[in-house]
């Protein structure tokens, strides 16, 4: 009888979130002193109402997701699912593939963050100064992101003043777009603080031959390759040299010479997993 | 890249 009347409380207490307004967890956090972690509801400036994920703990916390670029298909080449780059084929006519990194399109669930790709409108209604990132194994349910996750950081020399706020207006300064440029034209690459993991496990999680390219230590935006294929975000890097960045750089355009299109463009291109040669 | 990189999704958070 007690757990049950403890669950009800519980329950009580997470359905009363929907009382709150806030447009960030950090004004939840701020406003109602609220410090656990999960999910409540945020406004957007036009009275949008959406529920996504708060990480109230790291670093002081007020931390609001959102945003996840889930690989459902390492072996798919821009196909359903690549919401971060393109669903509609390596396409040379498609130079942003599907816009989504500076559009107001949204998709997925928080609780499915894990399970699928996601994007909810504090993506470019939220005014952030910092970013953090989570790289958590997939499925994995909400309530263990954080201790399951491989790899955790955040920044926090408010870089995102600069750039408009938000990844919505960095990416209008940098377009995730083929043929925008060239390698020497990549956008910002940002100091980070670690949370979970170091720059030796960061640089461990990449093939042997990208360790030769880039510096770990930084979140890096607009990387631009050889073949000028644009990537969104070098998550835990700083390319410097080579500028093969398909192997290490997510999100992209819609055109990659030849066929490495995709979220995780070419993470796959030889020997998947085995930490050898690209891959 | 590791499996464990390519099998796991990145949650992007802001402040």
């Amino acid at each position: 009888k007690k757990k049950l009347i403890t669950n009800f409380e519980h329950l009580e207490r997470l359905s009363n979130r929907s009382r709150y307004v806030a447009r960030s967890c950090k004004e939840i956090r701020d406003r109602y002193n609220e410090q656990e972690d999960g999910l409540y509801y945020l406004t957007t400036a036009n009275g949008m109402v959406y529920q996504t994920f708060c990480d109230m703990t790291t670093a002081g916390g007020g931390w609001t997701l959102v945003a996840s670029v889930h690989e459902n298909s390492i072996n798919g080449r821009c196909t359903v699912g690549d919401r971060w780059s393109s669903q509609q084929g390596n396409n040379l006519n498609l130079p942003d593939g599907d816009g989504n990194w500076s559009n107001r399109n949204t998709f997925g669930t928080a609780e499915g963050a894990t399970s699928d790709d996601f994007k909810n409108p504090g993506y470019y209604d939220i005014k952030a100064e910092d970013m953090s990132v989570w790289h958590v194994p997939n499925n994995f349910p909400l309530d263990h992101w954080n201790l399951a996750a491989i790899l955790r950081y955040h920044t926090n020399n408010r870089f995102l003043r600069l750039y408009g706020g938000n990844l919505f207006q960095l990416f209008k300064h940098y377009p995730v777009r083929y043929n925008i440029g060239s390698c020497s034209n990549r956008g910002p690459a940002v100091p980070i603080v670690y949370d979970h993991g170091d720059r030796e496990t960061t640089r461990m999680f990449y093939g042997l031959k990208p360790r030769k390219e880039f510096e770990p230590g930084f979140i890096t935006f607009r990387a631009i390759n050889n073949e000028r294929a644009a990537m969104a975000i070098c998550s835990g890097v700083k390319p410097i040299a080579g500028c093969n960045t398909e192997h290490y750089c997510i999100g992209g355009g819609g055109y990659f010479y030849p066929d490495q299109c995709g979220d995780f463009p070419s993470f796959d291109y030889d020997s998947l997993g085995m930490g050898q040669g690209w891959s | 890249a590791s499996k464990e990189m390519t099998e796991a999704a990145v949650l992007l958070f802001y402040r």
